[in-house]
């Protein structure tokens, strides 16, 4: 796991975030639901709450999709290449490219690899730039940058676990089992797999 | 575009290309070499942090910063670290992906970034792990 520079994160006192979609997007509350299940998976192991406000401009964080060129100097590029990007403490902002094809269930059992994209995937790895977490190289964890389209993958990783747990400490609550028990991966120095 | 399930998506909407496909016909570049479409993987490793802001070399021809930031992408990825352009790396590349950079203001946080990497990420010489 990974942080940003200077290791941004939500201040001490600051756990209930709050979050809010787009006015203009229109989302149904199907799609609203994916978000709340990705927010759902951080606050399990962290004392984060988060809850869904109708103000957008006064939420914590802001959810929106676009096309293109949407002002932020990172414009989309059409289906597929980037898919989403989010800022860092705590600017909030989560941005997600409108032009692919989001699949709600997750379901890419028995279908061919294909151009669709798995919202909640991409929502719970994004949460993760919101909470302060950089990309990691575990294949495995969530913050891994890449993800092929069909691909389904919502579970937090050990990694991801001791990362955002570094920042905000564990949830009361979460009974996993303790990360700081399970070694890190040493990598070696050959560049090999 | 949402969809309930991937089976509801129109064929329509579905593309025979994507944007970085492309790159796949860069297969076995290496350092030295001139070939189209390198000026438009600079900007593509320039876009995720390996190459920094500014560097404006974007011809097709493979310098040592694009060997570099290969190498460095390839330790990211727990591919071999070659600086070439192999199939694996490519396979690679073309990935979907965060739009977020791997590399901020020259500093990767992922692997390469680690101490214990930071001398085979910029290295030509070979090491095994002991």
């Amino acid at each position: 796991y990974s942080f940003f520079p200077n290791r941004p994160r939500w201040p001490p006192g600051r756990t209930r975030l709050t979050y809010a979609f787009l006015p203009e997007n229109q989302l149904s509350d199907v799609v609203k639901g994916v978000f709340a299940r990705a927010f759902e998976r951080w606050s399990e192991v962290t004392p984060l709450t988060f809850t869904e406000t109708s103000s957008f401009y006064g939420a914590d964080l802001r959810i929106g999709f676009f096309s293109g060129d949407h002002g932020d100097g990172e414009p989309f590029d059409g289906v597929l290449g980037t898919l989403a990007h989010a800022f860092s403490p705590p600017a909030g902002r989560f941005h997600l490219d409108g032009d692919e094809n989001w699949v709600i269930d997750g379901d890419f059992l028995n279908s061919s690899p294909m151009s669709a994209v798995d919202l909640e995937s991409v929502a719970v790895h994004e949460i993760g730039h919101l909470l302060g977490l950089g990309h990691s190289s575990v294949e495995d964890a969530i913050m891994y940058p890449t993800i092929s389209s069909g691909t389904r993958k919502v579970e937090l990783a050990n990694d991801d676990i001791m990362g955002i747990q570094e920042l905000y400490g564990s949830n009361p609550s979460y009974n996993g089992s303790d990360p700081t028990l399970t070694p890190r991966t040493e990598w070696d120095t050959s560049g090999a797999p | 575009h949402f969809f309930p399930n991937i089976t509801s998506i129109p064929a329509s909407l579905i593309p025979n290309t994507t944007i970085w496909d492309a790159f796949n016909a860069l297969d076995g570049c290496r350092k030295g070499v001139k070939a189209d479409g390198l000026a438009k993987l600079k900007k593509y490793f320039q876009l995720f942090g390996y190459l920094n802001n500014s560097y404006d070399n974007f011809s097709d021809d493979f310098d040592d910063y694009l060997e570099k930031a290969i190498r460095t992408y390839q330790l990211n990825f727990n591919l071999y670290a070659t600086g070439e352009l192999d199939a694996p790396t490519l396979k690679h590349i073309v990935l979907p992906r965060c739009g977020n950079p791997d590399v901020v203001n020259g500093t990767s946080t992922m692997r390469s970034g680690k101490p214990s990497n930071r001398y085979s990420a910029n290295s030509t010489i070979h090491t095994v792990a002991h």
